[in-house]
């Protein structure tokens, strides 16, 4: 039995959508998820973490209403990583 | 602030710039202009000069293409990624480009303003990283802010100084008349904070300092420190006094003899209006504060050491007042300068104290600090 953090489900797949392709843009998240779903798992917790302390939000690695709200901003397409 | 690694900057402070196209939504004297002003930010405070080419290879080529327009970095249609550069370097290096698919303007708050969007991807172009500062300029979140009376913020100012020094043309000890100290971003665990105003709205709180105001979440103690322009280009900064009325469901904001009405996060059509059409004589030009008094269904308006009582039902102001605070509210200390009704206290804030008081009895209970609600 593997034991890993799993994401509440969120609103909508548009919505799963939104996350994941802000986390590629501007937070280096890999596509990893299909090779090995709980590393992606995993990966995509880190990466909301490091979003989330960025933008001064709650850091929980969880995806909430506040997060997604920043996510939906409009914004510059330059990565937040420095990298 | 952030740089990219390696502090990659410009070996040389005369750079060059180039328009390669335009975009249809502005006369190209506009763009022009936007274009030119956004470099003089940065100008403004380092060495750095620029100097426009109308053909060949310019160290900033900027120019605006929409979805897949040859650098491997497709934009995404209306919204979302505005626009994007790219560091010092050769090549593509210093290069702006910017989302045709937008909207940008150059006079209003509608669409996204051009000068600001060149502004940040500027910085880029010098050597700049995204700020987590969200008051900064390098901040990666659009926000509008006038651009007449715009004024690099001491973040930024410190980010593009640590690649390229100060302006010699300015000496400190002179600083430049035409505009005012750098904005900074307030500290919510500055214990000298003194707020503009406060006020709960629908469970949450919302805590208003300069420019900003502070989120404050029952199920968090992480408030978020967000810009009052990124929710709401129309109410202003450095507001005086903010209360909900729970009757209306409405809050209101007060700046000198000004009211605006927000229903959630959206402002109500028809405002702003005067302080007299919420019941204030026409004597009182400003409030320093607000609160809605559960106990007795009155709203309780600050104008430092006195306040009045207004009776939203009968929407007319009570008798006998204004009244001496410290006459009902025994032990307040000071002008009222924010004022906040939650969970069965009334808190009367003076510069950076708060004062405690049960809102049934008025009985002071404790003397806090003002950023008491910050979760520091």
């Amino acid at each position: 039995a593997h034991c890993a953090p799993l994401l509440p489900p969120l609103s909508s797949t548009q919505d799963q959508k939104v996350v994941e392709t802000y986390l590629m843009k501007f937070y280096d998240l890999k596509n990893e998820t299909d090779s090995d779903p709980h590393r992606g798992v995993h990966q995509m917790t880190l990466k909301l973490k490091e979003m989330q302390q960025f933008f001064g939000l709650e850091v929980t690695g969880v995806m909430d209403s506040n997060t997604l709200e920043v996510m939906k901003k409009p914004r510059c397409g330059v990565p937040d990583l420095a990298e | 602030y952030t740089t990219f690694p390696g502090n990659t900057k410009w070996k040389t402070n005369k750079l060059t710039y180039r328009i390669v196209n335009y975009t249809p939504d502005l006369p190209q004297s506009e763009v022009d202009r936007a274009i030119e002003n956004a470099l003089q930010v940065w100008a403004r405070v380092t060495p750095l000069r620029f100097t426009r080419l109308y053909s060949g290879t310019a160290d900033i080529m900027i120019s605006f293409g929409r979805g897949d327009h040859g650098d491997g970095y497709p934009f995404d249609g209306p919204d979302g990624t505005l626009a994007h550069a790219f560091a010092p370097s050769v090549g593509i290096g210093g290069d702006a480009h910017f989302d045709e698919d937008e909207t940008f303007t150059s006079r209003s708050s509608s669409g996204y303003n051009l000068f600001l969007v060149a502004a940040h991807e500027f910085g880029h172009a010098l050597g700049l990283s995204h700020s987590t500062d969200p008051g900064a300029l390098m901040y990666p979140v659009y926000s509008y802010t006038d651009p007449e009376r715009f004024s690099l913020p001491l973040d930024d100012i410190r980010g593009i100084q640590s690649l390229y020094g100060p302006n010699p043309d300015v000496t400190p000890e002179k600083p430049d008349p035409e505009k005012p100290t750098p904005p900074t971003t307030p500290n919510a665990c500055d214990p000298n904070l003194v707020i503009d105003g406060i006020t709960t709205l629908r469970g949450e709180m919302m805590v208003f300092k300069n420019r900003f105001f502070w989120r404050v979440y029952p199920q968090s103690n992480q408030p978020e420190l967000t810009l009052i322009k990124s929710f709401w280009p129309d109410i202003p900064d450095n507001i005086d006094a903010a209360y909900e009325s729970i009757k209306a469901d409405r809050v209101f904001i007060f700046k000198g003899e000004k009211v605006w009405a927000l229903s959630g996060y959206d402002v109500v059509s028809g405002y702003p209006k005067t302080l007299s059409s919420m019941g204030l004589p026409a004597t009182v030009k400003r409030i320093t504060a607000a609160l809605y008094d559960e106990v007795s269904g009155k709203t309780l308006f600050f104008d430092n050491k006195y306040y009045y009582s207004y009776d939203e039902t009968k929407r007319q102001m009570d008798k006998g007042y204004p009244k001496l605070v410290e006459k009902s509210f025994v032990g307040m200390q000071g002008g009222v300068t924010a004022a906040l009704q939650y969970r069965g206290f009334t808190y009367l804030f003076s510069g950076s104290n708060m004062h405690e008081f049960s809102s049934r009895s008025k009985k002071l209970h404790r003397v806090l600090r003002s950023n008491y609600f910050l979760g520091c």
